[in-house]
């Protein structure tokens, strides 16, 4: 194992206990910038973690951004811990997010689906859901991104707990939902919100329950074009960006479309790489490209959030 | 641990309101136990369906007949998964 974060071996996927020892190294070496929250537990009594970047002040307008919430996507876990490293790194350089610092705090949940998680590791690399029981079905499991107060089970997700889009018993039956829920609505001023998924390269904004436009939609899309030209400018990799239901299909129950809900106007969804040469088993070579993309893109939401307070 | 030895990702982008609903179809066979990493999405948007080996006969023959064409995106996915198990065991040991 590492003995800090300089040599942690960022281009390579980790088990959670490494991912959880890496967030404890950061906060040790960052007393003064980074924290760690433990915002619940999930359905098998593991923590969920939170890694707060502020630099002082009280509830500060926040930026959220979570990964790894479906579990197979293992860039996007492997993209979060980079990202902690980045915000740290430009922190010290006073560059990239250095001056959004300045005036607001960046909350970071990395391993979003710890369960799901390990689950990949030990027992079936191809897992998405929670591990929740379901009862009544031998079937395991919910879609944390079907699973939210926002046109819940509504077209767009099964009532099947033995698919892999199941939206659960109840909105928010799923503690990995819940600890966020209870964590924006405590908060209360969190202004922009990205929650990160792979694959398929694609940057979408709500909402995926109803055809209904946002009324912000054509900020959306405008600051999703800018966020785009970012990424694509490092390594020519190809995004799409739209609606949910205009650019992939309806979906019910999902995160963006609830934080959406709530007032947080830059709610974001991203698809990483690949479009469909590896899926879900991206090569590790290419996290840490994924990973600098990404962050260009995010880096233009966030600028724009800090700019354009509401 | 669950290996997936034999499984297939195939890759299927509907052209026809026909082929679509022939991909479609697939997703109400439970039987096949097929697992979706990219759910049928609308004309010319890529498919791809990771088939277990007991059910790749019937998949194939079912999108055949009904001249769906489709290429198979990863050979055989316990292949893959054995190379990032090493990577991961390399890294670690590094």
């Amino acid at each position: 194992l590492s003995l800090n974060t300089d040599t942690f071996n960022y281009e390579a996927y980790h088990t959670i206990d490494e991912i959880y020892s890496f967030m404890d190294m950061l906060v040790a070496e960052n007393p003064n910038l980074v924290s760690k929250l433990e915002i619940g537990r999930s359905t098998e009594n593991r923590p969920l973690y939170v890694l707060k970047f502020s630099t002082g002040g009280t509830n500060r307008p926040a930026i959220w951004i979570d990964t790894g919430i479906h579990s197979r996507e293992w860039v996007t876990q492997a993209s979060g811990v980079w990202f902690a490293k980045k915000i740290v790194q430009d922190h010290a350089n006073n560059e990239g997010v250095a001056s959004i610092l300045e005036t607001m705090d960046i909350f970071l949940e990395i391993v979003t689906n710890p369960d799901g998680f390990v689950f990949t590791h030990t027992k079936n690399r191809m897992w998405r859901k929670t591990r929740s029981k379901n009862s009544g079905s031998i079937c395991v499991g919910v879609d944390p991104n079907r699973n939210w107060d926002a046109g819940f089970g509504d077209a767009g997700a099964s009532g099947n707990p033995c698919t892999e889009t199941y939206h659960g018993p109840y909105p928010n039956s799923e503690p990995e939902v819940k600890s966020i829920v209870d964590f924006v609505k405590s908060h209360g001023n969190i202004k922009a919100f990205v929650s990160i998924h792979s694959y398929s390269q694609l940057l979408l904004y709500p909402y995926g329950y109803t055809e209904t436009p946002a009324p912000d939609e054509q900020e959306l899309h405008e600051l999703s074009a800018k966020a785009v030209a970012a990424l694509t400018s490092l390594y020519g990799t190809k995004y799409k960006y739209g609606s949910i239901i205009t650019t992939i299909y309806r979906a019910s129950g999902s995160t963006v479309d609830w934080t959406y809900n709530q007032g947080i106007k830059y709610s974001f969804t991203f698809e990483l790489r690949d479009t469909g040469r590896y899926g879900f088993l991206l090569p590790a070579k290419q996290i840490v490209p994924t990973a600098e993309e990404t962050w260009l893109a995010l880096k233009v939401i966030m600028e724009h959030a800090r700019d354009h307070p509401y | 641990t669950e290996t997936f030895v034999g499984h297939q990702v195939l890759r299927v982008t509907p052209q026809s309101d026909e082929e679509l609903q022939k991909v479609q179809e697939l997703q109400d066979l439970e039987h096949l136990q097929l697992d979706f990493w990219l759910a049928p999405r609308g004309l010319g948007l890529p498919v791809d369906i990771r088939v277990p080996f007991p059910s790749l006969q019937a998949v194939k023959a079912h999108l055949e007949a009904s001249g769906v064409s489709y290429s198979i995106m990863i050979e055989d996915v316990q292949a893959l998964l054995d190379v990032e198990q090493m990577e991961m065991l390399r890294s670690s040991r590094r």
